[in-house]
């Protein structure tokens, strides 16, 4: 069986908020190491990767391996009954039918509990091969959300491009061009605030805007996002969950390519 | 003008 209990409900309200707008149904995959959950968006060009490991919990069961599959919007509407400080446990069976929720304000003077029903999702889980990525940016997360939602009001498509002088994000639409240009900088006071290029060759690429923006509902989870990029290989756009316990929210985004 | 990839095409099933 499990039981896993999250001291904050607000990080699994965050992660179903910043995922159900590329994906209505998945399995959240639980083993002893946590819960897992890897799906395409219905188009197949983005895929979402999330890892919760059994350390981010207190305390974490999970005998045998087992698929909660789960449709995001009905988890959604479960989730708002929890206030975004309650705690948060999460308990089922070894073949469940449903999944039974538990909020508990941190007053303790209220208890919810609900249980939602699962489904059968037979999911094909793809293969994500280890990559040395050709350039990665380590940046604010809501600057990245900013230049993605300025960017969107002038074309669809953003070009990434880094080379050692920086990183360049650029589109070009009908009413006219506009690009944001980062360069390295480290703030000691505030390293959140930092940006960092690691950078082995220069890479050029273009994504489809409206994805990205999509990927950045993701921003409160973390001050930082990572994205790594390869020359023809899908983007990896990374947000750390619940600090130092390697767990992660990770999308990967396909490529535009020209003809 | 450019044509958007899939993901399949880069990640095989396992």
């Amino acid at each position: 069986m499990l039981e896993s209990r999250l001291e904050q409900a607000d990080l699994l309200k965050k992660v179903v908020e910043a995922i159900s707008g590329l994906v209505n149904d998945c399995n959240f995959d639980c083993n002893d190491s946590g819960i897992a959950l890897q799906a395409m968006d219905n188009s197949h060009v983005a895929l979402v990767s999330m890892m919760l490991k059994a350390e981010a919990f207190s305390p974490y069961r999970c005998d045998r391996n087992i698929a909660l599959g789960i449709n995001l919007s009905s988890l959604t509407k479960v989730l708002r009954a929890a206030q975004s400080s309650d705690i948060l446990t999460l308990k089922a069976e070894d073949a469940p039918d449903v999944v039974n929720l538990v909020f508990e304000s941190s007053e303790k003077d209220r208890i919810s509990e609900y249980d939602l029903k699962l489904m059968d999702i037979d999911q094909e889980h793809l293969g994500i091969p280890e990559t040395e990525y050709a350039a990665s940016i380590s940046m604010p997360s809501n600057e990245f959300q900013r230049i993605c939602k300025d960017l969107m009001n002038i074309s669809e498509s953003v070009s990434i491009e880094c080379t050692k002088e920086g990183v360049k994000f650029a589109a070009a639409g009908d009413i006219g061009t506009g690009s944001v240009t980062l360069k390295q900088h480290s703030n000691v006071d505030k390293p959140e605030q930092s940006v960092e290029i690691d950078l082995s060759e220069p890479v050029a690429l273009s994504f489809s805007l409206k994805y990205l923006v999509n990927f950045t509902k993701a921003t409160s989870l973390a001050s930082k996002v990572k994205l790594s990029l390869s020359n023809e290989v899908p983007l990896l756009v990374e947000y750390e969950l619940s600090g130092g316990n390697s767990s992660y929210l990770r999308f990967y985004l396909a490529p535009k390519i020209g003809d | 003008p450019s044509k958007q990839g899939s993901i399949m095409s880069f990640f095989g099933k396992k």
